[in-house]
């Protein structure tokens, strides 16, 4: 099928969320 | 797993013993001891009574204790697996050790499907889909007309929902994370096998042998 390169995909935008990127746990 | 013998009175209310949560998890004892003086930490940052709060986990998060974010409140509300407010230790090991390197993918893609599926009604649905693309734009300052938004949750939608019955199932958000391997990377934190180097303070008192 074809793609839409440009379009990015709603997962990865919503991935970009910080709040999805625990490593701020391990933060001293 | 070696004979072990806790000297240690642990008061903590969900305590676990680190060699049942290693054996139920890819952590070694070593590693859950360590995670336990993190969880420590992060238990008494705002209320001292040993489990972790909201408010406490975006405190870690964000660092500031009232800043409500949906992905966070969906964190939080998974690793509540007791759903009774709070996390405890058992809760936040086993949550963690989904994000551990070795921790099977299955796991791992089978905890971002509940993270998606905010009504947990056992599919991702399509307003869900817009609502979480809705929540980091407004997190981001990202501006993005409607049309814009309406068109990325459309072919996201339509390229995940491949029995095209207006939802993605389990199943489907396998297929569709196979093929996007990226959507999975949040769910691996390399900290996790380090974690014995970024609390090193228990390794002079415990008490256990690995056995790995």
């Amino acid at each position: 099928s074809p793609k839409s390169p440009n379009l990015i995909n709603a997962f990865q935008l919503i991935g970009m969320s910080s709040c999805l990127d625990l490593s701020g746990l391990f933060e001293k | 797993m070696g004979c072990y013998h806790s000297k240690r009175t642990k008061e903590t209310p969900g305590y676990e013993e680190p060699t049942v949560l290693a054996a139920e998890t890819p952590f070694t004892v070593s590693e859950v001891e360590a995670l336990y003086e993190l969880f420590k930490k992060l238990s008494s940052s705002v209320i001292d009574d040993g489990l972790i709060h909201k408010e406490e986990l975006q405190l870690a998060l964000f660092r500031n204790k009232n800043r409500r974010n949906l992905f966070a409140d969906r964190i939080f509300d998974l690793f509540d697996v007791k759903r009774n407010g709070v996390i405890e230790f058992g809760e936040f090991v086993r949550s963690l050790g989904v994000f551990h390197p070795n921790a099977p993918v299955e796991d791992k893609i089978h905890f971002t499907f509940r993270l998606y599926d905010l009504r947990q009604t056992g599919f991702i649905e399509r307003e869900e889909l817009k609502e979480m693309v809705l929540a980091i734009l407004h997190e981001s300052d990202l501006l993005l007309s409607d049309d814009v938004v309406e068109t990325i949750v459309d072919k996201t939608f339509s390229d995940a929902d491949l029995k095209g019955d207006g939802k993605i199932d389990p199943e489907e958000w396998k297929e569709f994370v196979s093929k996007n391997p990226s959507l999975i990377k949040n769910m691996t934190l390399p900290y996790l096998k380090d974690i014995t180097l970024a609390f090193p303070s228990f390794v002079l008192s415990t008490e256990v042998e690995d056995s790995e």
